[in-house]
């Protein structure tokens, strides 16, 4: 329930954002 | 076991634990700092320490030591009035003979945190002209090479290393957010709001798992707002893809002690704050001059040490060469406790 609150989890969090925010 | 004490009368600021290569021998070694030297004391065995070298510094104070993990025979220090205006590493020259200090920056600094990889983080400027560098520490003291991470549209209070994951950095600042950089790409990644009751939070520790991100902060002082009194350490956990975040345990003081809790600090000031945090221990120095030690995965509060001879607890720090507990008190005298 606590993990469905903060929306949907990525275990490669660190990458994908690398990949999205501006170099 | 007493260690120091200290007859020039000036006050005891900091302490911190490092490996220092003494003869050829590494050795883990304890550094003392008053207001205008740096000492690193060397272990005799039977809890007998020697003083082998004094660093001194006498136009600017020292504020705080800045120990940079994995490091040996290196330590930086920030010297400031109130606030930091310049960090430098102590060495010893090649032959162990002298002591050396190395300027590495100066300016108007608001944050510095040593990081894994001989590395150094600090925050400098005001909030137009904010600048966040990374530097590498060459063997000489001096910086290898020096790269700018971006910086938030606001300051940036404090580091901490996220546990496991080198080229991570978060950074706490005065609007209540967290950010993180990619410490490789300098990239910015997100801002993640924690809230109107973290104000001005002090980031301690992060860790990553299952693709969420658990944070250890503290509140430079105490709020009222709780009804278990004023938490001094919370940990929150944050989804870094959502940046939606939401708190897990708060670490309060054990009945009696509430009320009493509020740190020898100003929102201002906080990096004045007197509490650390390792791996799954938090401790911090309380008005009442006690010192009060959590653990974090239990969610209490499991030692209270209360002051010894009639001395205050000034400061708290834990040795991250063990577990230790390195407590200090104003005139000199430091205690190492094994927990």
């Amino acid at each position: 329930r606590r993990k469905r609150n903060l929306g949907p989890i990525s275990l490669n969090w660190f990458e994908e954002l690398s990949s999205e925010a501006p170099p | 076991q007493p260690i120091e004490q200290n007859p020039s009368g000036s006050c005891s600021v900091d302490v911190s634990a490092v490996w220092w290569d003494i003869a050829g021998f590494k050795e883990q070694c304890i550094i003392t700092a008053c207001e205008y030297v740096v000492s690193l004391w060397k272990p005799l065995g039977a809890w007998q320490w020697e003083k082998t070298y004094s660093w001194h510094f006498t136009e600017v104070p020292v504020l705080q030591i800045v120990p940079v993990p994995d490091a040996c025979s290196l330590v930086c220090v920030a010297l400031g009035n109130l606030e930091i205006s310049e960090i430098r590493a102590l060495l010893c020259s090649s032959d162990g003979k002298s002591e050396k200090q190395v300027l590495l920056s100066s300016g108007n600094i608001k944050a510095a945190l040593g990081l894994s990889k001989r590395r150094l983080v600090s925050s400098s400027g005001t909030l137009c002209d904010q600048q966040i560098d990374l530097m590498a520490l060459a063997e000489d003291g001096g910086s290898k090479e020096k790269q700018s991470l971006m910086p938030p549209e606001e300051t940036v209070l404090t580091f901490a290393e996220v546990q496991g994951m080198q080229e991570a950095l978060l950074g706490s600042t005065i609007m209540n957010n967290i950010v993180i950089w990619n410490l490789k790409t300098g990239q910015l990644l997100k801002k993640m709001h924690i809230g109107d009751s973290f104000h001005a939070a002090v980031c301690h520790r992060a860790y990553s798992e299952m693709g969420l991100l658990f944070v250890v902060l503290s509140h430079p002082c105490a709020q009222e707002t709780e009804p278990l009194g004023s938490p001094v350490f919370q940990l929150i956990v944050i989804n870094p893809k959502t940046a939606l975040s939401m708190g897990v345990l708060l670490y309060c003081l054990p009945q009696g002690q509430a009320g009493r809790q509020v740190f020898v600090s100003s929102l201002l000031n906080i990096r004045f704050l007197e509490g650390d945090v390792k791996d799954h221990f938090a401790a911090a120095v309380l008005t009442s001059g006690t010192i009060a030690v959590w653990d974090l995965l239990l969610g209490h509060c499991a030692a209270l040490l209360p002051p010894i001879s009639d001395q205050n607890w000034s400061f708290v720090k834990w040795s991250g060469t063990d577990s230790h507990l390195l407590a200090g008190q104003k005139d000199g005298n430091i205690f190492i406790y094994r927990y």
